[in-house]
């Protein structure tokens, strides 16, 4: 028996507005503490955690662990189809997650469950010289600047400024930030504007993201629910001087 | 130039 009932359909919605630009496919996994995904991009180069405790949940069960595999975009789809104001409750069937949004009316949805043969990876623990955190709105913000003049971006950190800066062929673009954390070393690393933007996809999950950067060092970027219970972080492989 | 690497290389 799974069953799971979230008053805030704005969590998934956005958690799989940048999952499904990842990748196509996932396994989800419940168990009685709640449910979480791993995924690696087709061409390995960005991966994805997100973790729903019970908490998060209005109502939250699951008798045993079990796998709830999807296409993300088939998700996306029926997802987006959920109110604001909708609760939403998440079940499933021998075949298929039932997603009911309940609101004016009770709205029912059945996407068939899939096939997936491999095991979800699961994440690489890395060392960071670097943790800082930064406003959500200015990473956002950040990304539509660097786009005017570059498809890659280059993040930065001293003891003082986090940069997002780039340099292109008709002009360049910086965006400096005063942390205000405490960092003793300085990390820089390059990475794809377009694959920063599909992570950046989830903007309602937290208003700030914890950012760990080292040098050519794939980025770390988690987001926390405020109340500890929720995160999706990801990680982005750097690209490298050749 | 740079060129983009997977996380394979991260992943040990």
């Amino acid at each position: 028996m799974f069953k799971a009932v979230l008053s805030d359909s704005n969590i998934l919605k956005t958690s799989f507005d940048a999952i499904s630009s990842i990748v196509d496919e996932v396994q989800m996994q419940a168990d009685e503490e709640g449910l979480r995904l791993d995924a690696l991009d087709r061409s390995h180069i960005t991966f994805v955690h997100l973790e729903l405790k019970k908490g998060v949940f209005d109502e939250y069960q699951c008798d045993e662990p079990m796998k709830i595999n999807v296409d993300t975009e088939e998700l996306m789809k029926v997802l987006k189809r959920a109110k604001a104001e909708d609760m939403v409750e998440l079940t499933v069937d021998e075949g298929n997650l039932i997603l009911s949004f309940e609101g004016e009316a009770r709205r029912k949805f059945k996407i068939r469950l899939i096939d997936i043969e491999y095991e979800a990876p699961s994440p690489p623990q890395l060392e960071y010289p670097t943790e800082f955190e930064v406003p959500f709105s200015l990473l956002k913000d950040s990304i539509q600047d660097i786009g005017i003049v570059s498809d890659k971006i280059s993040l930065h950190v001293n003891e003082e400024k986090f940069e997002a800066s780039a340099e292109g062929e008709f002009g360049d673009a910086k965006i400096e930030y005063l942390h205000g954390e405490k960092i003793e070393e300085s990390a820089r690393s390059i990475f794809s504007l377009e694959k920063v933007k599909e992570m950046l996809k989830a903007d309602k999950f937290s208003e700030s993201a914890v950012l760990r950067l080292g040098n050519d060092m794939p980025l770390n970027l988690a987001l926390k629910m405020a109340s500890d219970e929720g995160e999706l972080s990801f990680l982005l492989a750097p690209r490298i001087e050749s | 130039q740079e060129k983009q690497t997977s996380l394979d290389a991260f992943f040990n």
